[in-house]
């Protein structure tokens, strides 16, 4: 019933959290019930969707197994449609205390997955943090599919190969034979350089129609939007970054009808 | 003799890699001996300097004790006075095999110790991974001081008191009481936004003196770099990226004399 979707890419900075935030909040103005789960210590998801930093508010106790229910975590935003379960800097604890456990990298498949049976969520998004370590891939084993973000340099497009290939390994391993790559979404393009058309289309060379038509630009309202605890689509309805994440939900709906 | 320099940021794309890459070109080119160690995954700094992925020739072995000095994986690279020890993938695989060992957070310490008393370099620079992982965490405990490159954006705002803080539990907690903040980098500036002059002025009013007056401007000659190996001071020397990067080189050592 509920759809689990991570956001990662182990390169920094590429449009992880903005991408999360807003294409949770487009398809929430939907009428889509979304929850939006924020793995990242930097808690960048929860300030940018206006949430206070509160100690003990995250999964951190929970993936260790102190008891407490995933749905005991779940907090409304602003938004209609649109909760949250945030973070907090202990979370990154959590990579070390996790790394002694056994199965340590299935402990949030395994306390989504009661969650999951009564969710009346129609999509569950995971933003991670930049790396490849024990949260990001609790992420990736809880998931059904994975959204990449990934911005129109050069740097980031060394990186792409990485977690495509990651996806593949937990496929092969039996870590998620389910997982999908539902898609990359190219972020923060420039179109007055070149390198951001160039790095655009090797791109596309190698990843075909895996890549979102909808090119999200750069776009100062985005950037200023989470100063004020919002997503773009709600800070500045009328921005290019809005109108893009808009369009974003649109062509994410129709890729999933069409799948 | 040597000085090790950390740049660290567990936020992500602030430009952490760009700027130890750039300030050791530019210390190079002043005749400064400088060795970079890459001690992040995704070995951005190896390809920004031209190094070709070679398995085997990270830190990994070494950081695990497997008896292989650090000397030897040091490589010259095409700029003179420049030198590198590469990262390689297998250096994810580092943070989890190195948290099951006891005094985890001194391996690179411990393994750089007979190395720097015999090092012949002036600055040692590690570029860390995006996260306050064990790998920068390592990196913390074994350098002198710490740079810390940040973009002119809210979201890298907020994080800039977590590492700050972290310093001083290091200095307190004495994993490494001569940890010294040696400034903020402000990156990727845009005078043209009123967020970037907003942010710039927020770091100044709270960390004073200690952030760099060198203003590292956006400029697209500096994302176009990497991708023929170089760094931007060698790849367009005249470019305003290149111009601000020596300008920090020449503030770095004002300050390192005055010091
Ligand atoms: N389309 C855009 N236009 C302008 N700025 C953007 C855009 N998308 C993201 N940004 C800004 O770029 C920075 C990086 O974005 P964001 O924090 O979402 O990336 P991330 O991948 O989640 O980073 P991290 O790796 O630290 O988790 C932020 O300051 C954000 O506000
Ligand atoms: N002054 C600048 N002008 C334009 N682009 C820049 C500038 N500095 C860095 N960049 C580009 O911004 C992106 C992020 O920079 P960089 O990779 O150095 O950051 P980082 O902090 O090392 O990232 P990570 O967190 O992934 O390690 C890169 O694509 C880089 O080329
Ligand atoms: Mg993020
Ligand atoms: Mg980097």
């Amino acid at each position: 019933r509920s759809r689990v979707t991570a956001f990662a890419n182990q390169k920094g900075g590429v449009g992880k959290t903005t991408t999360a935030v807003n294409l949770a909040a487009a398809l929430a103005e939907r009428g889509k019930r979304v929850l939006l789960i924020d793995l990242d210590p930097q808690a960048n998801a929860s300030s940018g969707l206006g949430m206070e930093r509160t100690p003990g508010a995250s999964l951190y106790g929970a993936l260790l197994e102190d008891g407490t229910p995933a749905q005991d975590k779940v907090r409304h935003t602003a938004i209609r449609n649109l909760d949250i379960i945030p973070s907090e800097i202990d979370l990154a604890g959590a990579e070390v205390d996790l790394a002694r456990k056994e199965l340590y990298l299935h402990s949030l498949k395994f306390l989504l997955e009661p969650f999951l049976e009564k969710s009346r969520y129609d999509h569950v998004f995971l933003d991670c943090p930049p790396s490849l370590g024990i949260l990001t891939m609790n992420a990736l084993t809880a998931a059904h599919a994975l959204i990449v973000p990934s911005q129109c340099e050069y740097l980031a497009l060394e990186g792409l190969s990485v977690i495509t290939r990651l996806v593949r390994q937990l496929r092969a391993g039996n870590a998620n034979p389910g997982l999908e790559l539902e898609g990359i979404v190219m972020t923060m393009f420039d179109g007055r350089t070149k390198l951001a058309m160039q790095v655009v289309e090797e791109v596309r060379k190698h990843f075909g129609c895996r890549v979102f038509d909808t090119l999200i630009p750069r776009n100062i309202r985005v950037s200023e939007a989470p100063s004020f605890g919002k997503p773009v689509v709600t800070y500045d309805r009328s921005s290019a970054g809005a109108e893009a994440y808009r369009a974003l939900a649109r062509e994410y709906l129709r890729r999933r009808k069409a799948a």
